[in-house]
């Protein structure tokens, strides 16, 4: 079963 | 002072049908060159991404950048009180802790207006990379939410593969599988009956339908939806919004095995 990553893992905080 | 008419005010009213269901509440980021909100949801899986442009409105008046935090569940019950063909304006003084929405209605006959209190959000913003996508695919935003919600049925995910003959939606699960493909048109007589594919290498992603679902309530802004993937990386889902602006999506990938 593929697993939700996260926004944060693709983009950063500003 | 913060000053926006806006004479089609039913676009703001889709605007918070759009945003609503995935965001409890944003920040409205006002400036001279007019509102953006970026916001994630709960789960930092999605990020709404909203930019509604000055010359857009038919009276925009910003004399310095506002930052006016909503209760969207609140603003949307406010929107609810305008009528669809209702001239809506969001106006706020400087420093202040309301804002306050006049409707008026077309013939000028009855015009109300409702003062909403603006809460402290502290919201993470994000920087989002230039991306040159491998795969652009544009398509009538009606079939895209079609699509969602019928592929809805055979599981939590949907597989979205682009390649040069078209793109393919597919789901499976406890009842089978379900794949549905989109040729790239040839001819139409409207151009927002058109399906086109852009791609560099093709792409393989696998996304949440309750996102995607939730996206799609943007659907009544734009008779079309625009799809941007890359391999690995967030999908971006585009409704433009006539001439003012544009409401992004970005979604997270389901990833691994």
């Amino acid at each position: 079963m593929a697993k939700q990553s996260s926004l944060l893992n693709f983009f950063n905080r500003s | 002072m913060f000053e926006a008419r806006l004479v089609q005010g039913a676009l703001l009213k889709k605007v918070m049908e759009a945003i609503k269901e995935l965001l409890n509440e944003a920040s409205f980021d006002c400036a001279h060159s007019g509102i953006l909100l970026q916001a994630m949801d709960n789960s930092h899986v999605s990020l709404v991404s909203l930019n509604l442009r000055r010359e857009g409105f038919d009276k925009y008046r910003c004399d310095r950048n506002l930052v006016m935090g909503m209760n969207l569940s609140s603003m949307s019950k406010i929107l609810k009180c305008a009528s669809n063909d209702d001239i809506i304006t969001m106006k706020a003084q400087d420093n202040a802790d309301t804002v306050t929405f006049v409707f008026e209605s077309p013939k000028q006959e009855k015009i109300s207006d409702y003062e909403m209190k603006l809460t402290n959000l502290d919201q993470d913003h994000l920087g989002i990379p230039e991306t040159e996508y491998s795969c652009v695919i544009k398509l009538p935003s009606a079939e895209f939410a079609r699509i969602c919600r019928d592929l809805s049925q055979f599981g939590e995910s949907i597989v979205i593969s682009c390649t040069k003959e078209g793109v393919k939606f597919s789901a499976a699960g406890d009842i089978g599988t379900a794949n549905i493909k989109l040729a790239q048109t040839a001819t139409v007589d409207k151009e927002e009956d058109a399906v086109m594919v852009d791609m560099q290498e093709p792409v393989t992603l696998t996304f949440a339908c309750k996102y995607l679902n939730m996206f799609t309530k943007a659907t009544p802004l734009s008779p079309q939806v625009c799809l941007s993937m890359s391999p690995d990386v967030p999908l971006v889902v585009e409704y433009k919004i006539e001439d003012i602006g544009h409401i992004r999506y970005y979604l997270a990938p389901r990833i691994g095995d």
